[in-house]
């Protein structure tokens, strides 16, 4: 494993920890997307299908476990912890999952590299996770007075896609018969999506202003 | 494609 494969890895593992600090911390997920996370939990359900059945290494595993098991925790306490549900805001959280689901799913069924069950759902997962952030980028914008813990967790998420891309570059370079034209174009999607937030994350750093998108 | 390597990213 590369060193920007390893520093991604740990970018997305922070940007979860800085989410759950904030959760746990403060007892409130003000300015969070139940959508988005919703979304990735629905990815790494998808992806990890071959958590038990495909060994990797014990990092891979571990990494797997801890991105299902955070998911699916941050949805539980957003939902049903008598707090912090209490932050969510839900009346400004108002984007359709079926609208990002469902185009993944038919295009996943379309574009695949091979029509089996497992397949479908890994390549359904890279389509969803590149949108999956769509939510959230929508609440951003219609949030008043975003705190700084979301504000990070959303630049640390956009990072470790960024991140990836220089280790598909290094590896394109490096191994032989490494070519994935399917990750590659969902993971530049991704990043793209985050190019307006980017460009304010860093307008708002150098200015040293509180970050606002416009709308 | 018989050359598959296992999907080791995450």
């Amino acid at each position: 494993m590369n060193i920007l494969r390893l520093a991604g890895d740990m970018t997305h593992l922070i940007s979860v920890i800085v989410l759950l600090l904030k959760i746990h911390s403060i007892k409130s997920c003000a300015g969070i997307s139940l959508k988005t996370q919703e979304l990735y939990a629905l990815v790494f359900v998808s992806r990890y299908l071959n958590i038990f059945t495909d060994f990797i290494s014990l990092y891979n595993t571990i990494m797997k476990l801890i991105f299902l098991g955070t998911s699916f925790s941050i949805v539980w306490y957003m939902r049903y912890h008598k707090i912090v549900r209490r932050s969510y805001d839900k009346d400004q959280d108002t984007f359709r999952h079926y609208f990002l689901v469902l185009p993944c799913l038919i295009l996943a069924l379309l574009i695949n590299e091979r029509f089996t069950f497992k397949e479908i759902m890994w390549t359904f997962s890279l389509y969803l996770e590149a949108v999956a952030i769509l939510p959230q980028l929508v609440l951003l914008q219609r949030t008043k007075n975003t705190d700084n813990l979301t504000v990070q967790y959303i630049f640390l998420l956009g990072a470790y896609r960024a991140l990836y891309i220089l280790n598909w570059i290094y590896r394109y370079f490096t191994e032989p018969d490494y070519l994935h034209w399917i990750t590659w174009i969902s993971g530049l999607v991704q990043t793209i999506l985050y190019g307006d937030f980017f460009y304010y994350y860093f307008l708002s750093w150098k200015n040293n202003v509180k970050l606002q998108l416009p709308a | 494609n018989p050359t598959r390597k296992p999907k080791d990213e995450l």
